[in-house]
């Protein structure tokens, strides 16, 4: 089957024809591709284990165990083309989809996802993370953004400050995200917007993932009193990811207007039109 | 006659860190968004006096808090609106706006009266088709887009009968 792609004047994103997931994105004008497979995992959130009894909660995040589950091991796709934008949408279960959108004249790829109601049926709590894979060889670096001014480079269970003997190998590589993260190798450049703040990291060479939605069963005696669970059948939540691909000398410029234009977007008000005159006379 | 004090209240409140980083009961952050909806109110309309003020025009303006879900009254109901897209940025942005509405054609107009190229697309994940045009918006600044449903001839059984041919 011809392979499912989605492409603009700059950018061609293709999809991998057995899982749906995304496969390859490809920067036209600078001859720059790179395998990215992006798709949904979850962390089973601790109730306490025996090295601590520290369970995951409001104020804490720590997972069971080192390797999240897949979403789904597949996705269901369907192809949107027109001549003001070509999108996927992807359906990775009754809880989490996706679509993958680009429109004329832009230099990222739109990843506008919806997550949730989380099902915690089983009486395990779960934390959502989308996470990107690439070959790129980033040597336990990562790079995350404070409050989207000055970007700070991380290193795995590593502290600059001071001897860090690492506990926790997920959640002691977690950083806050408010406005972007990034890998690269030195040449090329994975940059992730967010639309909010997240938390973010990078756990294994050439990977970037960002955690887009909890439910927890049990309170992590910090205070709250009670777990962060939402009321009712829980609440569903949708987002946006740009991402964007390029040369490490050239992907600042490009990600920094792109998060100024997201921060600031554009605003839409509606009105039947027609209506009297403001000004007297 | 708005106001922003109402939002302002609320932002100051929502500075506290449970409210900033999710780490407070349930019930308080259900106040919280209370809170800013209840901001939002007054503040819509200062925001539809100065829309009013600054186009000419008094409209009864209308927010659309769901369009990330696709839902908007006004554009799903209406075969005649405009779209003020306002731009808080210090330069000029290219825009592509997407409104719910109902089945059928659009007309889409600029600020000078230019028809702009629109699409009507159908979503697998949503009821309700939308509405695509690229907009572009000034620096610090806004632009109106008249919006209109073009009717759509649907072929009958019978051709409709011809108008009567005025002959000048």
């Amino acid at each position: 089957p011809s392979v499912l792609s989605i492409k603009n004047e700059y950018l061609q994103a293709t999809f991998h024809p057995d899982t749906g997931f995304l496969r390859t994105i490809e920067v036209l004008d600078r001859k720059l591709v790179l395998p990215v497979s992006q798709a949904f995992f979850w962390y089973n959130a601790s109730t306490g284990d025996k090295q601590s009894d520290q369970a995951s909660g409001a104020y804490i995040f720590r997972p069971s165990r080192e390797k999240p589950f897949p979403v789904s091991h597949w996705a269901q796709t369907h192809l949107v083309k027109t001549a003001l934008v070509q999108e996927v949408h992807q359906k990775f279960s009754a809880w989490c989809s996706q679509v993958v959108r680009l429109y004329p004249g832009q230099r990222h790829l739109e990843l506008e996802w919806t997550v949730g109601p989380i099902p915690v049926g089983d009486k395990w709590g779960k934390e959502i993370i989308s996470r990107f894979d690439t070959p790129l060889k980033t040597l336990g670096s990562f790079y995350t953004d404070s409050n989207g001014r000055e970007v700070l480079k991380r290193r795995r269970d590593y502290r600059p400050s001071w001897e860090l003997n690492q506990t926790e190998p997920v959640a002691g590589n977690y950083y806050p995200v408010n406005s972007r993260i990034y890998i690269t190798d030195g040449k090329t450049q994975l940059t992730v917007l967010t639309d909010r703040s997240q938390g973010g990291s990078s756990l294994r060479d050439g990977s970037l993932e960002l955690m887009v939605h909890r439910r927890l069963l049990k309170d992590d005696a910090r205070g709250v009193g009670e777990p962060l669970l939402e009321s009712k059948s829980g609440v569903w939540v949708r987002g946006r990811h740009l991402v964007l691909l390029d040369t490490a000398c050239d992907a600042a410029a490009g990600h920094r207007l792109l998060a100024e234009k997201e921060l600031l977007a554009p605003q839409v008000v509606l009105a039947p039109g027609g209506g009297p005159s403001y000004h007297f006379g | 006659y708005g106001d922003s004090a109402h939002l302002n209240e609320a932002m100051a409140v929502l500075q506290h860190h449970d409210a900033v980083s999710g780490t407070s009961k349930q019930h308080v952050a259900d106040d919280y968004a209370r809170q800013l909806a209840a901001g939002w109110g007054p503040c819509e309309v200062l925001l539809s006096n100065a829309l009013a003020k600054l186009s000419g025009s008094k409209e009864s303006f209308s927010f659309c808090h769901f369009l990330n879900i696709s839902v908007c009254p006004l554009s799903q109901t209406s075969a005649h609106f405009q779209v003020t897209i306002y731009n808080p940025l210090g330069r000029k942005v290219d825009w592509m706006v997407r409104l719910p509405v109902s089945e059928g054609l659009f007309l889409v107009k600029d600020p000078s009266n230019k028809t702009v190229l629109s699409k009507v697309v159908e979503l697998p994940s949503s009821d309700n088709p939308e509405l695509l045009f690229p907009a572009s918006v000034p620096a610090l600044g806004f632009s109106i887009y008249s919006v209109t449903q073009v009717p759509v001839w649907r072929p009958q059984a019978r051709p409709p009968k011809p108008w009567p041919q005025k002959f000048g």
